[in-house]
């Protein structure tokens, strides 16, 4: 990990005289208050900063300097559970995109596919929500800018039917991905849309898209979504704005999955892998 | 009795996290609890009150005074603007995804059924689907949607379905507008020519009752940008506890007017504070 990227933030570790416990209540202080700020679960916020605190007044720095090996023990128990990222295999896949509405699903499908498509595998999108008005002509209308493959059907009220269909008819593309209506988890009709449609297309990753701005209701949102179909990894959209991240760093803690990607911007090219020092250093900073 | 100082202590911590899980933004929540001291510094206790009850009044009280700081009624404004001046219009911003589109339909929905005459301008022309979604909407509603092309000035097809609505004598235009960072400081400035251009009546900020500590950045620049008159927050049926409300009013000083519960066209209510207020607390 770029241990020297967290450095820029955690200056006052960095540069403070001594690591003693006046210094660590205060740096855990610090940090409980970036936590809340950026949206961490306020529960999550308590238990990372105790065990930074145990643990940098409990542990030996072995072989790292004493600053390193703290700037280690924050990086990792904000991560806790997460990792480091997720590597989808460029062979025969079908991923499933599900999340809050207007979180961003739609706008990645596509930015995921040609994310792809530019590493040389041949993707698609199918127009899996049969809810939203012109969902299909959103999706389409981006899918045919970008030479990305398509299958929807407008007037077809039938989410499931038409996942089927498109999983069938884009059996030649090595990649292809669901975009499906945005729900929550009181929206029991919905929810149980989802839950059939996860077993009879059977995708191998289940992604929950979220907002980079989401506050407290992440963590529970993501477990009922987790408890429904079984999360894969979370994507984080809108990055682009001044929003940190916390709610969604909150349920992947929770659930502890990987962070996939994250989008942030509305242009196609908007979207990275998962930089975990970077998305670290900005949430503190 | 004189307040014990270490079980106020107590208290306000434990109010703190309460605040800060309902999504009220963690400024405003300082804020909050500075103005809560003062008010309870040399407060005296009733013999027989529960400390926490005394503080809980005296945080409903503060609650209160922020959400209540501008009353305004939407179909009193829409009845006296009009009298002055037809059409009546009004400009909905706002960040990607919080619900701007579909608030538009529940607004010409809810002036529908108070029989004014409604046209919506497809204000959005860069996001791919925005004008066929609009499209849905209107023909559902049975109201006449001005539309131009993908790609086009924003400011053009306002002004072109404000034309349109003056020569037929429709009483209210909605204006749709892309979603857009307030970080971008092109589009930002877009919206302000768009304001300027065409002069809304009124100046509605949608945002998502599920947005954390985010809402009073976007609010605080969008209003700073070009002036808001109120917020409609949505989202609230995904059941977060609404604190955004809280949040959203404390740096704009402009009211909430109406809660999105739904994605049905009935699914918008007028905000009560009270009832806020009680589920945040309860
Ligand atoms: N600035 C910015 N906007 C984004 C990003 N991702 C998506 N958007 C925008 O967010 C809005 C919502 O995106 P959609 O893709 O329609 O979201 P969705 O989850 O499919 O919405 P529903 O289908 O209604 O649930 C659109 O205006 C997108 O252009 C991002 O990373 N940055
Ligand atoms: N559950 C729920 N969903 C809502 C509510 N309001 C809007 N939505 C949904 O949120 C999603 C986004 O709504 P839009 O109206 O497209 O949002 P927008 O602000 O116009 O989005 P952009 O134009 O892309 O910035 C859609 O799936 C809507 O159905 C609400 O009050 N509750
Ligand atoms: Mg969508
Ligand atoms: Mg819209």
């Amino acid at each position: 990990m770029a241990l020297s990227s967290l450095k820029d933030v955690i200056r006052k570790i960095t540069r403070a005289s001594s690591i003693d416990k006046a210094f660590v209540e205060e740096m855990v202080r610090d940090i409980q208050r970036a936590l809340i700020r950026a949206d961490v679960n306020v529960r999550q916020v308590k238990e990372i900063s105790d065990t930074i605190k145990k643990r940098a007044l409990n542990e030996s720095p072995k072989s790292l300097n004493p600053r390193e090996h703290i700037i280690r023990i924050v990086y990792e128990e904000i991560l806790k559970g997460v990792g480091e990222g997720i590597e989808i295999p460029l062979k025969k896949t079908k991923i499933m995109l599900v999340g809050l509405q207007g979180s961003g699903k739609t706008t990645t499908a596509v930015k995921i596919a040609k994310y792809y498509k530019d590493r040389g595998v041949k993707t698609a999108v199918i127009a899996g929500d049969a809810y939203r008005p012109a969902a299909y002509h959103q999706l389409k209308q981006l899918a045919e800018r970008y030479g990305i493959g398509f299958y929807g059907e407008e007037n077809e009220r039938d989410a499931i039917k038409i996942v089927k269909k498109g999983v069938k008819e884009l059996k030649n593309y090595d990649m292809i991905i669901i975009d499906t209506a945005g729900r929550h988890a009181l929206e029991d009709e919905l929810i149980e849309e989802m839950k059939r449609m996860a077993n009879e297309i059977k995708p191998d990753y289940k992604f929950l898209v979220l907002d980079s701005a989401i506050g407290q209701l992440a963590s529970k949102q993501a477990e009922a979504f987790n408890s429904a179909i079984g999360i894969d990894g979370i994507i984080i959209t809108k990055f682009d704005g001044t929003a940190k991240g916390g709610g969604a760093l909150s349920a992947a803690r929770q659930i502890g999955i990987p962070i996939a990607f994250i989008g942030n911007g509305e242009k196609i090219e908007d979207i990275e892998k998962f930089d975990p020092a970077g998305f670290v250093s900005r949430l503190l900073g | 009795i004189i307040i014990d100082k270490k079980k106020l202590d107590g208290i306000l911590s434990e109010l703190e996290m309460i605040l800060l899980e309902s999504d009220v933004a963690f400024e405003v929540v300082e804020e909050i609890l500075e103005k809560l001291r003062e008010r309870l510094n040399g407060k005296r206790k009733k013999i027989g009150e529960k400390l926490s009850s005394l503080v809980i009044g005296e945080l409903k009280t503060i609650l209160l005074e922020i959400l209540g700081r501008e009353f305004f009624d939407f179909d009193e404004f829409i009845a006296e603007k009009i009298k002055e001046k037809k059409p009546v219009h009004i400009l909905f911003v706002g960040v990607n995804g919080t619900g701007k589109t579909t608030t538009i339909a529940k607004v010409a929905k809810r002036l529908l059924a108070n029989n004014y005459s409604v046209v919506i301008s497809a204000g959005d022309t860069f996001r791919a689907g925005a004008i066929e979604q609009l499209e849905v909407h209107a023909r559902n509603l049975g109201v006449r949607l001005i539309k131009h092309k993908l790609g086009a000035d924003p400011t053009a097809v306002i002004y072109d379905a404000l034309k349109h609505a003056k020569s037929r004598g429709i009483d209210v235009v909605l204006s749709d507008t892309a979603g857009r960072m307030h970080t971008k400081k092109n589009l930002i400035d877009q919206l302000e020519k768009i304001k300027r251009v065409t002069s809304p009546d009124l100046t509605i900020f949608v945002d998502e009752s599920i947005a954390g500590n985010d809402a009073i950045e976007r609010a605080r620049m969008f209003n700073e940008a070009i002036k808001i008159d109120g917020t409609i927050l949505t989202k609230m049926d995904a059941d977060p506890k609404g604190g955004t409300a809280i949040s959203i009013t404390y740096v704009t000083g402009k009211p909430i007017i109406f809660i999105g519960n739904g994605q049905g066209y009935d699914d918008l209510v007028k905000f009560d504070a009270k009832w806020l207020v009680e589920r945040l607390l309860d």
